[in-house]
């Protein structure tokens, strides 16, 4: 039983709203032709359930308490989306159209933290 | 498509996904690409050449933000304080190189001079340029003896007396007008000034920005720089030339062709558009 129930848990943790790798390489989508640096950055980004009754660590708002246990009884209603809720910037050093280079600071880049929205 | 930011396997896959018309995907795609384009300030897809040359100094500085919750890292040896403050307040730092038609070199006895002329049209309206340097890169004068002085160790390692005392004068003017004669001298203003030791390889920056920031804000016309070397008590003949061209100011004063892009003049401009934090923005994550 404690088997299984450890096994629950870990199924119900994977299956929650939580933030998850996801590395951007440029030369994927042959950005690399342009962008000198970095090669590419960790993106990452949110996914998993926003389950009722919503725990602490899912970062949720008083709206998304409020909306999950709306749903709880009328599923028409939908569940508050796994969303991020604290992003970074980064730099990139790429040429230009007109070939200058240039360093800039683009906002937002980068997820560091996810949550029930 | 295939000019745009979103690669052509991209726009394969959603067209085919059958969701829109192929008329409708088309029209999605293209306004996403727009606000891809927006994102990032351009255009179009920048399509870079083979001789397309990306400054060290630009390097650095993207190394230096990169690094930046590092302490151990130290600020790159080609980088001013100056430049550190300027990047401190700023989102977007740009890098040009002069127009090398438009230069005009004159060498006269004790006195060079080059006017340089930099485009900077491709800087947005909406971006506040806040800070300005134009580098020149100044080669050691070959021959030049070595004195030990009491300074730092680095200055007494690398010191030295010629015959002009070791020492050059750079100054750096805006040109804010054309000459009243034909064989007259342009009007200018001085920006900066520096007395540079010629015993020593380094890059020099002179502060710019109350030129350039008067350009892009549309408040003066771009007329162009005026760098001014001033060798005291220069030496004749073949000594006298290789003191002269040892600042880097024209290909034609540049005895190597290949190093030439890595040396050439270089301004850079420090500016913010508004638009989130500045490049070396301190984050305690990072």
């Amino acid at each position: 039983a404690a088997g299984h129930r450890k096994q629950r848990k870990k199924h119900q943790h994977k299956a929650n709203c939580r933030r998850h790798a996801l590395y951007v390489d440029f030369s994927d989508v042959g950005w690399n032709e342009w962008i000198v640096a970095p090669p590419g950055y960790h993106a990452f980004y949110c996914h998993g359930e926003c389950p009722f009754p919503l725990a602490d660590h899912l970062n949720s708002t008083n709206h998304a308490i409020v909306q999950t246990l709306v749903n709880s009884v009328n599923s028409n209603i939908p569940r508050a989306c796994c969303v991020p809720t604290e992003l970074s910037p980064i730099s990139l050093l790429y040429l230009d159209e007109y070939e200058k280079v240039i360093l800039k600071n683009y906002q937002d880049m980068v997820v560091e933290g996810c949550g029930c929205r | 498509g295939a000019a745009g930011l979103i690669p052509e396997v991209g726009r394969r896959k959603y067209s085919e996904s059958g969701k829109q018309s192929p008329e409708q995907s088309e029209n999605f795609l293209n306004e996403f690409e727009l606000r891809l384009l927006n994102m990032f300030g351009l255009k179009r897809r920048p399509n870079p050449s083979r001789q397309a040359v990306v400054p060290q100094y630009m390097v650095d500085l993207y190394r230096m933000h990169s690094l930046n919750g590092d302490h151990s890292t130290k600020r790159p040896r080609s980088m001013g304080r100056h430049a550190e403050r300027a990047a401190s307040k700023a989102n977007t730092i740009r890098s040009f190189h002069h127009e090398e038609s438009m230069e005009a070199l004159a060498s006269l006895k004790g006195r060079t001079t080059q006017q340089f002329f930099f485009n900077l049209t491709s800087i947005p309206g909406e971006e506040l340029i806040t800070s300005a340097e134009l580098r020149v890169y100044r080669d050691q004068v070959l021959g030049a003896t070595a004195a030990p002085t009491s300074n730092t160790s680095q200055n007494s390692s690398n010191s030295s007396r010629t015959s002009s005392g070791g020492f050059h004068r750079i100054n750096v003017y805006e040109v804010f007008g054309a000459p009243a004669s034909p064989s007259g001298e342009p009007l200018t203003r001085l920006l900066d000034t520096r007395l540079v030791q010629d015993s020593l390889s380094r890059w020099e920056s002179f502060d710019v920005s109350p030129a350039v920031s008067q350009w892009t804000s549309g408040g003066r016309h771009n007329h162009g720089f005026l760098v001014e070397m001033l060798h005291p008590d220069t030496l004749e003949g073949e000594e006298g030339q290789r003191q002269r061209r040892h600042v880097r100011v024209s290909r034609s004063l540049h005895g190597d062709q290949d190093s030439w892009p890595q040396a050439r003049p270089l301004l850079v401009t420090y500016g913010h558009d508004r638009q989130g934090n500045a490049v070396l923005h301190r984050d305690k994550r990072q």
